[in-house]
């Protein structure tokens, strides 16, 4: 089964 | 005091047209660089980064940074209402709640001008840090858009495969499966035709093909896309607007559970 991802994994909430 | 003056009105048309399915809402930045704008979609996988230069302004006059919450299918609407040949002027003055897009004919026989309200939006920047891609492809942006909707009638996502042979598109679903590959190809007639492939070393990953349809509404804007990919960062998908700045998408992977 695929899962999404989410973008704040990668970049850090300013 | 905010006065943006853009000759060529048409792109800040095509860059609604590419962002606002993708957002709803966004805070337009405006400083001495120039007129960006960063922003999500509602379900926090994809990102869209705009900026358009200073420079690429016939003139550009902001006295402190100013950043404006705009309704982005609102300022479509607005933008719709000028001519592609028109020149788009942006107003806003300090503290206001409203924006002024003025559009003049190119002989200045017709001016028009809209106001909008502006709105709060308590919006995430997020930091992007530079990075290293294992594989970097541009290709025609209008072939992109035509693999990204032929796929998309087969499957729900799509998985970029980049190795030393090419890049290879494919998916599946219910009625069966597609692949497309497109091979390193520079000997064309003008540039934009050409897809280049730059690999640090091979990369396959699996992506919403909703999201990537939803980026290839930039096409209008550049006729070449490049696509960066890396076995641990968002894609990102990025159309140059001429002599003026890009626009970005980002989209994070789907993964195996």
């Amino acid at each position: 089964i695929l899962i999404q991802v989410y973008l704040s994994i990668y970049f850090l909430i300013l | 005091m905010l006065e943006l003056r853009l000759v060529q009105g048409s792109l800040l048309k095509k860059v609604l047209e590419a962002i606002k399915d993708l957002v709803n809402d966004a805070n337009f930045d405006c400083s001495a660089t120039g007129f960006s704008l960063q922003a999500m979609d509602s379900s926090h996988v994809a990102l869209v980064a705009l900026l358009l230069r200073s420079e690429g302004f016939e003139h550009y006059r902001c006295d402190r940074n100013l950043s404006m919450g705009m309704n982005l299918n609102n300022m479509s609407k607005m933008l719709k209402c000028a001519g592609n040949d028109d020149i788009i002027t942006i107003k806003a003055d300090d503290g206001s709640d409203t924006v002024t897009f003025m559009f003049e004919s190119p002989n200045q026989d017709k001016i028009a001008d809209f106001e909008m309200k502006l709105m709060d939006i308590d919006s995430e920047h997020l930091g992007i840090p530079e990075a290293e891609y294992q594989a970097i492809v541009r290709m025609p942006s209008s072939e992109f858009a035509r693999i990204c909707k032929d796929l998309s009638s087969i499957g729900d996502t799509v998985v970029i495969s980049v190795t030393k042979e090419g890049v290879k598109f494919s998916t599946r679903g219910d009625i069966g499966t597609a692949n497309v590959v497109c091979r390193q190809n520079t000997t064309v007639d003008k540039p934009e035709e050409a897809t280049v492939i730059e690999m640090q070393e091979p990369v396959s990953l699996t992506f919403a093909l909703r999201y990537m349809n939803s980026f290839t509404k930039a096409t209008p804007l550049s006729g070449t896309v490049t696509i960066s990919l890396s076995s641990d960062l968002p894609i990102v998908v990025e159309y140059k607007i001429a002599e003026m700045g890009y626009i970005r998408f980002y989209l994070a992977p789907k993964i195996e559970d």
